[in-house]
């Protein structure tokens, strides 16, 4: 399939919360969410990476004004499951490129990610599917970095 | 926007490959995708979540087919910038529910993860976008599951 890259994708009116070191059992992900539901907390993304030691972290993101509500169900679900602790971090943003067939062709992400090593970007979180690949970095580099993305994949034209 | 799971889609003709503990800074998942651009291997998925400790763990899947070579390139990736291992699994499938504005609903991923939870299978990963929710659970249990999940969904009407 053609890899094509259509648009840049840029949310600052994000914030992340991680829970650390959840055991990682079955019905674990169930609890977090069920409680999430219940507070009705709006969900942006979830990234769960491959688990050490019996362990994992989740991470999910939410709207920035959702964060103290969604801390507070996370600290509670923490207390819950034994997990480690919660980090939460306002000072990230999203970073996406939108496209059809972009997973799959590795160029593609390598671009995306070049650029925002070129401007001394971390790239804190990586979540992909077929037709978007996005990054959480640090808020205060997005602005900037969307436009260097935009450039490498020549969308000006 | 009123979310709407619209299928059920599972994969299990991937291998996921881990590259656990690389350093967590500036231009290491633009070497690894770089790298593995060159050798022309075809990515499904790429999954990072939050750092701990300056390290960070980088995760993709690839068609079955591919792993040895993705292998090859990702244990010469991990010698060079001296991370910590390379785990690779075969066993592993990819489980999604697709649909509209499914991600920021959190009943939704409670449900899918409560039925897996329900049927005693493990979320290995977790990875989403606005119309996709991707786990990668076992293998062995991913067809089961995909009728549990099919019918928790009511998709059968
Ligand atoms: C960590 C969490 O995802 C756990 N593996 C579960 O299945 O719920
Ligand atoms: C871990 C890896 O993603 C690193 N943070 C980078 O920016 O390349």
């Amino acid at each position: 399939e053609q890899a094509i890259v259509k648009g840049i994708a840029l949310d600052e009116n994000i914030a992340k919360i991680s829970i650390m070191e959840v055991p990682d059992k079955p019905g674990i992900a169930f609890r977090l969410f069920s409680m999430l539901a219940k507070a009705n907390i709006h969900i942006d993304m979830i990234v769960q990476n491959t688990n050490r030691a019996n362990v994992n972290d989740i991470s999910f993101t939410v709207n920035a004004d959702d964060l103290q509500d969604a801390v507070t169900v996370a600290q509670q679900f923490a207390f819950e499951v034994e997990a480690q602790k919660v980090e939460f971090d306002k000072g990230v943003a999203k970073l996406s490129i939108i496209g059809t067939g972009i997973v799959g062709n590795p160029d593609i992400a390598s671009r995306f990610f070049e650029t925002l090593y070129k401007n001394g970007v971390n790239i804190r979180t990586i979540s992909t599917s077929e037709i978007k690949m996005s990054t959480l970095i640090d808020k205060e580099a997005a602005r900037d970095a969307m436009v260097k993305v935009h450039e490498a994949f020549e969308l000006d034209r």
